[in-house]
Formats: structure tokens, C-alpha cells, sequence
């Protein structure tokens, strides 16, 4: 496993930040952010697929309403694939089994979708080799966070309640800020270490976070981040078999 | 909080400045004055409850003014969470999709 990856330095791989304004579809945006991300790395395509064939296409009813990366996958297996976003644009509702997808050519599509085991060691190696994966925290602390590595408590984010889907895209270390719980607790500073986190990509656009990403601490379960580890599978054709992408 | 010699938030007319400033930067209006009460009061508490956060972040983490500090956790997390996946078994099985390379 390399010390860090970024997938967001590779050109082509990692789409922009999307805004789901007030349609709770999370789970929508991070299916279709991994599939993007894996036919970059594939076959060094970049596309945008459409949200709203998610979204209109979901047999779990309003996708507007919340929903799960596991019926997004099985949308896209159903329909065969997904249109581009250009041709079926999101809207930020649901028409509710007002499937269009059949009016549009696809432009991308999966083989598989699996769940990786819930070990952060085994997600940084896949992520670093395969592509990015999409994964459901506690959102919790989310709503006040505005920049640097959430290394959070189980007591103020609980890995158990996970309700929020993001796209992970990459892992690195940072030097802890030097003596901040010192200064509020009155005792001794401690000595800087490096700190282990995540970057994930959100979709509450490109001005929230970090331009639209957060880092959360890695190696501690932090917000529940193992507990579905979901990543769509996209193979290639053995003639078009080429030099993958790694992870920069 | 005052103990901790810190001033864990803005005094009240500086906190109805800040409270300006955040309705400016993400346009925020609200429909009448208990309206406008209600959520300068959820504001000062999310202030209060960043300042708490960051805190108790064991990482480098920055808490503060965000586009939802005027919501509260609940309506955070009604708005933007979709519904809790605590316990839910997974039901699809491994291995779906077809076999066919790159067929649509």
C-alpha cells in the first residue's frame, strides 16, 4: 500500500464536486461518482453519468427521499448502464418511475458491484490499486466542519448509525497541530505526530469543506467509515487491455 | 466555558453581526421576527457546540460557521441524511451482473 494516494491527481478520474440541494440523494451522487472514477481509470474515459436515471430509475420509490449505493448498482445492472449526464441532467427531484433511460445511449456501465471486508488497511490497498469506493458515515459532525482531519470520538459520532454515502478517493498523513488540547486543557503539550486520515469527496458542493471535501481520521473507524465499503466492478475486454492508472 | 479562560462565544451583539454575516455569505431570510429569534437562538448553540467539537477533535480539525449552522441536528440530518442503515442486512447477493465484457 503506498504512504498516500490522491485520486483527484490523476486527470480525468475524479468528476467535480456535485450540490444535491435539498434532494437527499447522497447515495445517488457517490454510485455515480465511483463508476465515473472507474471508467476513468479503465479506460481512461472521463464521463459524467446521470444522477437523475438514479434517481427516476430507483425501484426503492422517491430517491429523493434517501437511498442506498447497493440500489443504485442494481439500477445501473437493470438498465444495462447509465446515460450521460449531459443527455439525462439532474434536476433534484424524482419522478418516481418515470424511468427515461430507455430514450438515451449509455455511456457507461458495470459488470459487478461487491462490499470490501471492513478492514481500513484492505480499503487503502484497493483504493490505491482499483479506484475509488464509495462508503456511509455518521454525518454527524459534518454540519459544523469546515477544514483539516476529523479524527473523531465513537461517543460524538457513533459508527453504528451511518446515514450519509460520499466517494472515497484517497489517503495521506498530516502533522497533528502541536499543542491545541494543551492550551484548552491546561496540561503539557504533547510531542507533533502524523496523523493517518481519509479524503472523501461530499456532495454538498464545491463550497463546503475543503472545496467540497473533507479528511476523516484513518485507522480508527472514524464515523463508521468500514461498515460498507461499496465499490462497483468495471472490466475490461481482454483486446483492450492497457497500462492502468495508479493511484498518484 | 468561561473558566476555560476562552470566550466560547461572541457576545450577543457581536453574535447578531456574525449571525448578518452568515445570512449575507448564504442568503438566508427568514419569514418573521420569532422566525428570525428562533434561529439567531439555534445559530449561538451550533456556535457553541463547534466550539466544543473543536475542542475535543483529537485531529486538526476546524469547526465553526457553516451553510447549516442555522438548522439543528435534526433538521441537519432530516434534510441532508438519508435513512439510518444501522442493522439493515445486506439482501443482494455478491455476485450480480452479467458476464458479458463491456456489453451494454
Amino acid at each position: 500500500v503506498p504512504s498516500t494516494c490522491d485520486w483527484r491527481k490523476a486527470a480525468g478520474i475524479i468528476s467535480p464536486v456535485k450540490n444535491q440541494e435539498s434532494c437527499k440523494c447522497c447515495w445517488a451522487i457517490a454510485a455515480a461518482g465511483n463508476i465515473e472514477s472507474l471508467w476513468g481509470i479503465k479506460f481512461r474515459k472521463s464521463v459524467e453519468v446521470s444522477v437523475q436515471e438514479l434517481l427516476d430509475c430507483n425501484r426503492c420509490g422517491d430517491g429523493c427521499k434517501g437511498g442506498y449505493i447497493w440500489d443504485a448498482f442494481i439500477t445501473v445492472l437493470n438498465n444495462s448502464g447509465l446515460a450521460s449526464e449531459t443527455d439525462y441532467p439532474f434536476r433534484g427531484n424524482s419522478r418516481t418511475h418515470k424511468c427515461q433511460a430507455k430514450k438515451y445511449r449509455n455511456v457507461a456501465w458495470i459488470q459487478d458491484f461487491i462490499m470490501l471486508p471492513d478492514c481500513e488497511q484492505g480499503i487503502a490497498r484497493y483504493l490505491a490499486t482499483q479506484g475509488p469506493i464509495t462508503v456511509t458515515i455518521n454525518m454527524t459532525l459534518l454540519q459544523h466542519y469546515q477544514k483539516g482531519v476529523i479524527k473523531a470520538t465513537h461517543t460524538n459520532c457513533d459508527p453504528q448509525r451511518v446515514d450519509h454515502s460520499v466517494l472515497l478517493v484517497g489517503f495521506a498523513k498530516c502533522k497533528s497541530v502541536e499543542g491545541r488540547r494543551a492550551a484548552s486543557s491546561q496540561s503539557r503539550p504533547r510531542p507533533r505526530h502524523s496523523i493517518p486520515y481519509w479524503i472523501l469527496k461530499n456532495s454538498w458542493g464545491a463550497n463546503w469543506g475543503e472545496e467540497g471535501y473533507f479528511r476523516l481520521h484513518r485507522g480508527s473507524n472514524a464515523c463508521g467509515i468500514t461498515k460498507y465499503p461499496i465499490t462497483a466492478r468495471v472490466h475490461i475486454p481482454a483486446k483492450k487491455q492497457q497500462q492502468l492508472v495508479s493511484c498518484p | 466555558d468561561s473558566r476555560r479562560g476562552q470566550d466560547p462565544s461572541p457576545q450577543p451583539l457581536k453574535l447578531k453581526e456574525v449571525f448578518t454575516l452568515f445570512q449575507i455569505q448564504y442568503n438566508r431570510s427568514y419569514s418573521n421576527p420569532a422566525e428570525y429569534a428562533r434561529r439567531l437562538d439555534i445559530f449561538a448553540r451550533n456556535l457553541a457546540q463547534a466550539q466544543r467539537l473543536q475542542e475535543e477533535d483529537l485531529g486538526t480539525a476546524e469547526f465553526g460557521v457553516t451553510p447549516f449552522s442555522d438548522l439543528t441536528e435534526e433538521e441537519f440530518g432530516q434534510l441532508y441524511g438519508h435513512q439510518s442503515v444501522a442493522g439493515r442486512a445486506l439482501n443482494v447477493d455478491r455476485k450480480v451482473g452479467s458476464d458479458e465484457w463491456g456489453q451494454t
